[in-house]
């Protein structure tokens, strides 16, 4: 493989939350992460694909304890015209970094590979051209980081 | 701001395919993307968000010469047990690097405020902590990664 993996790291300490069926049109994202900068939340992760008849959901990955309530969320709803909010805090990040790692074929089929046979559910996905972050449940994240470890670092 | 972003990067030689309503059971993930590393595909970037009664969709974005055909992705898809895929190949991606970027409340949204001020629509978003990107309409690149430069680099 030409991409070296140089890093398997790993953070349980952290919580997916998901704004529903928000209105697929400029200024809602800004909203959305508008309000969590102002109240100082640290992002972590933020994930949105594809919309579906002119709405989407965004996903986002904060720290366990960051200063965001309920009813937070249930405003940031409301004002971009949302369906509804989930948060999770059981799940926990698993990230593999590497330069250049999206560019190599196949590495991503390995990583979600090794977690499949370890029978980890992947429940959302992020990469960049330097790491592919994974988010897992919680009780998932030893077996989940061991197995990549044991596959991409210590085979090399 | 604390956060100095480094640079703003864009491609607009990419496509946006996403395989919808798949399972959300481990190994589905792993067989999308080793299919594609066996058809020797470099994907740029793979975005997963929330799952809905136990299904999700899976978004990713290669380059518009990338070796996969209509009937790939209705193999996967039926492989997978999918409900369909779509393929988008006006698209384009916004890069915004710099170190330890999504800790750094505030700096997301004013991103997407910048966006949203120029009108763009915001299609997919990634992160990681050195770089957002956006995946916008091909035709609103060059304003959109115009004001972010503006905004985010020349203002320094
Ligand atoms: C859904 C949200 O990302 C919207 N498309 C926006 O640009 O803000
Ligand atoms: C949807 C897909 O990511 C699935 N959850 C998997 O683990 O493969």
């Amino acid at each position: 493989e030409k991409v070296i993996v140089r890093a398997i790291t790993d953070d349980r300490a952290v919580r997916k939350i998901s704004i529903l069926g928000v209105p697929d049109k400029p200024g809602v994202a800004a909203h959305v992460f508008r309000v969590l900068g102002d109240q100082g939340v640290n992002v972590r992760l933020i994930v949105q694909a594809q919309s579906h008849d002119g709405h989407n959901d965004i996903t986002f990955v904060v720290p366990s304890d960051a200063p965001l309530e309920d009813s937070d969320l249930q405003n940031v709803v409301n004002t971009v015209g949302g369906k509804s909010w989930l948060m999770d805090d059981k799940v926990a990040l698993l990230n593999v970094v590497g330069e250049g790692i999206t560019r190599e074929p196949g590495i991503a089929g390995k990583i979600f590979s090794v977690l499949a046979e370890e029978g980890v559910n992947i429940e959302a996905i992020s990469s960049s051209n330097l790491v592919i972050t994974c988010v897992v449940a919680e009780e998932s994240l030893e077996k989940g980081a061991r197995a990549l470890h044991a596959a991409l670092i210590e085979t090399d």
